[in-house]
């Protein structure tokens, strides 16, 4: 129990503080188990961040896009630590800049080329589209009616905000 | 262990028997809002074993079968099923088999039933499936819509979990 | 007390109907008034809405986008009930694809040529920002200090997703 | 009433003193992740009258004060001023100025204190000065990041005060 824990901590801690830095081109973040001494199985986590520059503060002074960013990484490190065979993303970029994508989709790329897993990311954003191997489009030939069909990135870009 | 297909029918907006093949590397979807992107993660979802309709957006389970349109009449039945390949995996032993289709089934009004390659099982054997290899369906390697910022925002208690499936 | 209220419901549910049906070009919405007999002034409010060609449905089953965009008509159809000289949008456009960006920003428009209303309207969107009549950037010259100053859309549109 | 002008000083990533001029029509805030746009909105809401530092994504209100960068020390007091047109009002025989000048000052550790046109006053009296104009800190003029979908997905009696403000 505890020392699975322990050690899933360890590992994870690494791995986020390595991948925050990464997406957010520096700045610092670690993370702080708080161990209930009466029940050491309930435990919490803290998470604590820094864009580059700035001070380390609560979490909550972060900015939307920031929020997200951290939020990336903690995700991409507990799914380091155990890879699963796939990983699906609804619209994670969405609160995200240009350069903030830019990184977001580097990281996707290098994870998918490291472990066997299969991505798969829904987007309105153009630069996400271009980044990944194949798309597919929903659409509505009849409304309300979905259907899925493969497109070309010149028609993706159709549905881009 | 991987996911190779999804095939719906009558699933939310998918009215037609749908195949959605999943392939390795990165896959990318698009469309107008409302076309139903987020319906097919859905439909991934209820296929790992996910129980709670609220979880799929809906008020109770009914709310997954087609419902109908201006133009068309609403389903009694909505059907999800995913094709996992378990070559190589210690599962490829127990079922005797290459493949697994999981299928889980909705009857209006009557609950749902699940099945593995055709013989009906209980929903907690699909469950129990999932969860060994870590793709269980609240496995935080899927992120639902406008969900990213929940583990930042939630409390310092409520992020355990995750370690739990680092672990 | 409670004349008051069922008058503003009857005014906010009627701007509502006409907003709907204008920001998703079709469908129809409406909002009920659950009273609470003991305590009238104790009421709540439900909301119906249904895209172009689908059914009414509860509005949990609605999309992001569409979500958004009902909360969008709800917002306008108050403000227009009672106009506040001033109105603040913080990336409200984030979830919507092209067209819906597109009749977002026209009712923006409508709205503020109607009533003298001042719009904030805080956005990553490259149409969003060809729209409005001035834009600022907010930039970091030194980590972590804002600065605003005042840019074109040739500069702004860098920080388009 | 309207609205013509923010100075801030001190108030979150706003250490220079920052004067922003609120023109008619629309006007567009652009700018990279985390550069202060959602930082500008808060300050406008904490000039009206807001009082709870968790509405402005704090624990507490000192949060609200410069807090630092790598190179520069944090600060004691933060400061908000709002330039308000009162021509033509009721407003303007009360106060016999066409003008209004608002402002809110925070003392790190010692709690705030609030100004109109120079003279300290009680918060609710500028509290009091908007919610007559509907144009609370809590209007639903003022949609917060990420708090567009919270209408659709708050509980029926939540919505309430929406017509309240609409009467
Ligand atoms: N049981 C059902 N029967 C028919 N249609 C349904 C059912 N449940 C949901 N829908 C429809 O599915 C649509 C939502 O689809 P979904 O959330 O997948 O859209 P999306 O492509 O993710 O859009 P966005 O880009 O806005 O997020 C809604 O318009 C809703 O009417
Ligand atoms: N008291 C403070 N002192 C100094 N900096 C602060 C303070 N409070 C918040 N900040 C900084 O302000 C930044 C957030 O700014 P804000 O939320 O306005 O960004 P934004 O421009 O809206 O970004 P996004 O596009 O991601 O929403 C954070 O990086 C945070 O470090
Ligand atoms: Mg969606
Ligand atoms: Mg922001």
């Amino acid at each position: 129990g505890v020392t699975r824990l322990k050690d899933a901590f360890k590992i994870v801690n690494e791995n986020f503080e390595r991948l925050f830095t990464k997406l957010f081109g520096g700045g610092k973040a670690y993370l702080k188990l708080i161990q209930n001494d009466e029940d050491p199985l309930n435990s919490g986590l803290e998470i604590f961040a820094s864009p580059p520059g700035k001070k380390m503060q609560n979490i909550t002074l972060l900015s939307g896009g920031e929020q997200a960013l951290t939020a990336i990484s903690l995700l991409f490190a507990v799914f380091m630590a155990n890879p699963s065979p796939f990983c699906i993303l609804d619209e994670v970029d969405a609160p995200l800049d240009d350069n903030n994508v830019d990184r977001f989709c580097s990281m996707v790329e290098e994870i998918s080329e490291k472990v066997q897993t299969k991505f798969i990311i829904i987007t309105h954003n153009r630069m996400t589209m271009s980044r990944v191997d194949r798309l597919y489009g929903v659409t509505m030939p009849e409304e309300g009616i979905s259907q899925i069909v493969s497109v070309e990135l010149e028609e993706a870009v159709k549905y881009a905000e | 262990l991987s996911l190779d297909k999804l095939s719906i029918k009558g699933f939310k907006s998918f009215v037609e028997p749908t195949d959605f093949e999943i392939k390795n590397g990165l896959t990318g979807i698009v469309g107008p809002n409302g076309c139903g992107k987020s319906n097919i993660v859905e439909a991934i979802r209820f296929g790992l074993g996910e129980v709670s309709a609220k979880q799929l957006r809906g008020k109770e389970i009914d709310d997954l079968i087609f419902n109908g349109t201006d133009n068309r009449p609403s389903w009694n039945i909505a059907e999800v099923g995913l094709f996992v390949n378990i070559e190589g995996n210690d599962l490829e032993n127990k079922f005797e088999s290459k493949q697994l289709e999981i299928a889980r089934k909705i009857w209006r009004g009557e609950g749902t039933n699940s099945f593995i390659n055709g013989k009906e099982v209980r929903l907690k054997d699909i469950q129990l499936l999932f969860a060994d290899a870590s793709t269980s369906a609240r496995s935080t390697s899927i992120v639902s819509q406008g969900r990213i910022g929940a583990i930042t925002q939630a409390k310092p208690e409520d992020r355990k979990m995750v370690l739990e499936e680092a672990a």
